[in-house]
């Protein structure tokens, strides 16, 4: 019975579903640490996006761009940076290709901008780089968000960026495209593979994380051209490895160092902390690795994984091979798809006990959980490079349809070689 | 690639140290 304690999670089932409450839980790390952000779950009670009432995204939605998103990934690390020049007034004509794609992009945090401050929403992201947000004028399109459009005319700490600076020449590694020229100002341009975009200036400007954590002239995209996922948010914080991204713009202060936690639930807020304040000692590292020349996503060397205690039959070559790597916008994990059948095969045989259902989207092992008030699930760990073992927590197991169809938040990939 | 996504991330504090090249992880990161 011990052994089964240890190796397995008891929950209740009604734990599964999103509270009913309206209420928000704010995490004490983001309310204490100076350089912190609480993080909201896009369509939770927490979100300010939201006005206090949760809404329903659809699931099926989610995991359709959740695909869209790992096609882009893979597309980007098999190919060569683009190196095509984008135009303000040619962006609507771009055609969609592969790119960083958004996805659902669940998870926002509240950054202000420019002087005086405007608080804006942004997608937090660390499969892209560049930070960009909409501006006026809107010269096209600009899609609809919660916040007022921030207009650089009414800040006085904001500077275009000159097509000449080497800041623009770093474009081509940020966003898959080359910067342009229009009157001798910093044209960007970041299309996604499901046809959402974002063009405009490259500029500097005042970023507020928090009242003691300010910093003048971080690079970003001031957008006048933006259509595609975003509905509601401000734009998007670029958290990759390249030099635009902003963990590398502001590292003399944090020195690259940056940590979060993702909430369970939609009434949490969790936090998103630069530096190394409040740092666990808990932590385990494993080295990143380099998945790929020329990409900046933080690579992971995936070495083994365990079900409810038992590491499961998988060659080491099924993970070194193609390479793993982490993103905070990715929804479900993927693994090469020898991984995931032995994945799949061992947690199914530990829930023989409970009954199955259909499948929905990319999720093919489901369960029937409702004739249940508490549920014994299998825990699941992954082994990474250099000894680091993440037990995953409860809430990291599952993606919950409805308490009639629970299924496995895991995926395989359609090839061993991606 | 394999790709560690957000829902597995969900309550564990992740880590990024891009100048020491390592990712670090922990248990109980919104607690």
């Amino acid at each position: 019975a011990q052994e089964r304690e240890t190796d397995s999670h008891t929950i209740q089932v009604s734990s599964l579903l999103p509270s009913s409450s309206s209420s928000c839980v704010l995490s004490p790390r983001a309310s204490t640490t100076k350089s912190s952000l609480h993080v909201t779950h896009r369509h939770g009670t927490c979100s300010r996006l939201n006005n206090g009432k949760a809404t329903s995204p659809d699931h099926v939605e989610i995991l359709r761009l959740d695909q869209a998103r790992v096609n882009s990934i893979h597309s980007k690390l098999s190919k060569k940076l683009a190196t095509d020049h984008v135009s303000e007034s040619k962006s609507t004509d771009l055609p969609a290709k592969d790119g960083s794609t958004l996805g659902s992009g669940n998870y926002i945090v509240t950054v202000g901008l420019g002087t005086p401050k405007n608080d804006l929403s942004l997608i937090f992201d660390t499969g892209s780089d560049l930070t960009w947000t909409q501006c006026q004028p809107c010269v096209r399109t600009c899609y609809d968000q919660k916040e007022p459009i921030f207009n650089p005319s009414k800040s006085t700490s904001y500077y275009n960026v000159s097509c000449s600076s080497a800041a623009c020449g770093s474009l081509s590694s940020a966003t898959g495209n080359a910067g342009s020229c229009s009157a001798s100002n910093c044209i960007y341009g970041i299309q996604y593979g499901d046809q959402s975009f974002s063009v405009g200036f490259l500029a500097k400007e005042k970023f507020t994380l928090t009242n003691s954590d300010v910093f003048d002239g971080v690079y970003f995209g001031c957008g006048e051209n933006n259509q595609g996922l975003f509905t509601g948010v401000a734009g998007l914080l670029g958290l990759g490895r390249d030099k635009l991204s902003f963990p590398s713009q502001t590292a003399t202060a944090y020195n690259k160092i940056f940590s979060y936690c993702l909430p369970s639930s939609a009434s949490y807020t969790g936090h998103l902390t630069f530096g190394s304040a409040g740092i666990s000692r808990s932590v385990k590292f494993t080295p990143i690795s380099t998945i790929t020349d020329g990409t900046s996503f933080y690579g992971l060397n995936i070495v083994a994984i365990t079900v409810g205690g038992q590491k499961l039959p998988i060659p080491s070559t099924v993970f070194s091979t193609p390479g793993a790597l982490i993103d905070s916008g990715t929804v479900i994990t993927r693994l090469p798809p020898k991984a995931y059948a032995a994945l799949r095969s061992s947690f199914k045989a530990k829930m023989s006990k409970y009954p199955t259902t259909s499948g929905v989207s990319i999720l093919d092992t489901c369960f029937d959980l409702s004739g249940f008030k508490t549920v014994t699930i299998p825990k699941v760990a992954f082994s990474f490079s250099g000894g680091a073992v993440v037990e995953l927590g409860s809430k990291g197991i599952f993606y919950v349809f409805k308490i009639s169809q629970v299924c496995l938040a895991f995926a395989g990939n359609s090839d061993d070689s991606n | 690639a394999a790709i560690f996504g957000n829902v597995q991330q969900q309550t564990l504090e992740v880590v990024y140290d891009g100048a020491g090249g390592r990712v670090g992880f922990a248990p109980n990161g919104c607690s």
